[in-house]
C-alpha cells in the first residue's frame, strides 16, 4: 500500500 | 467513475447552483442558514486540500475548485452583500455549529486511515459534512415558510450522499471489497439526517402544499 491513501472521490 | 458517483457529483452540484441562483435572482437568503454554509466552506477546504499536490483528473480538479469557490461565494454573499446580508435571519439561525466543528475534529483524531495531517483532515470533512445540514434543518423548522429553491437546495443535497451510497456499494462488489467504512457510517448518518425532511418535502409534494417541517 502506498503510505497516503488516495482518496478519488470528491 | 461509475453513474451513480456522477448522478452524486452532478446533483451537489447541482443543489450549489440552486442556491446560488435564489441568493442572486432574490437578492435574499432567507431561509438559508450561514452556518451550514460556513461549514460546508470548511469541508471543502479541509478535503481538498490535495488540489495542488495530487492530480486525479481533469474533473476531479475543476469540481474541486467549483465546490471551494460556490461555498466561499455564498458565505461571502451572506456575510458582505450589502443587499443580501440584510435579509440572513440572523436571530433565527442559532444552531452552535462550533460543537459540531469541536466533536468532528475530536472524532478524526481518533478515528482514521492513517495519523497524518492530511488524513486526519478528510476524516474531519467526511464528520463534519455528515452534520453540516444541522443549523440548516434547526433553520427550516423555525422558519415555518419553506420557499421552494430553499426545499429544493436541501432535497439536492440529500440526495446526492445518497447517490454516493449506491456509488460505494456498487464499488464495493466491483473493486474489490475496500474498507471505506469511515465515508460509510458518515454517508448512511449525513442521509438519515434527510429522512424527516425527505418525508415532509415528499407529502407536501403529493398534497401539493406549502413545505412546512413540524416544529
Amino acid at each position: 500500500r502506498s503510505d497516503s491513501v488516495e482518496h478519488d472521490e470528491l | 467513475m461509475n453513474a451513480f458517483r456522477f448522478l452524486g457529483d452532478m446533483t451537489h452540484l447541482f443543489s450549489v447552483l440552486v442556491l446560488l441562483l435564489k441568493i442572486y435572482a432574490t437578492k435574499s437568503c432567507s431561509g438559508v442558514s450561514r452556518k451550514t454554509q460556513e461549514l460546508y466552506m470548511v469541508v471543502f477546504v479541509a478535503r481538498y486540500m490535495d488540489l495542488f499536490t495530487d492530480y486525479i483528473s481533469l474533473y476531479n480538479s475543476v469540481m474541486k475548485v467549483v465546490f471551494i469557490t460556490s461555498s466561499a461565494a455564498i458565505v461571502w454573499c451572506m456575510r458582505r452583500h450589502p443587499q443580501v446580508r440584510r435579509t440572513y435571519d440572523r436571530d433565527q439561525d442559532t444552531f452552535r455549529h462550533v460543537v459540531l466543528v469541536a466533536a468532528s475534529f475530536v472524532l478524526a483524531l481518533i478515528f482514521n486511515e492513517r495519523f497524518t495531517f492530511r488524513e486526519i483532515c478528510w476524516a474531519f470533512s467526511i464528520y463534519l459534512e455528515a452534520v453540516a445540514i444541522l443549523p440548516q434543518l434547526v433553520l427550516l423548522q423555525r422558519s415555518r415558510n419553506v420557499d421552494n429553491l430553499t426545499g429544493q437546495y436541501v432535497l439536492f443535497l440529500g440526495a446526492y450522499r445518497a447517490f454516493y451510497i449506491l456509488n460505494w456499494i456498487y464499488r464495493y462488489f466491483t473493486e474489490g471489497h475496500t474498507s471505506r467504512w469511515i465515508p460509510w457510517i458518515a454517508g448512511l448518518v449525513q442521509t438519515a439526517l434527510y429522512a424527516d425532511f425527505f418525508y415532509y418535502y415528499f407529502l407536501s409534494w403529493k398534497n401539493n402544499v406549502k413545505l412546512e417541517l413540524p416544529a
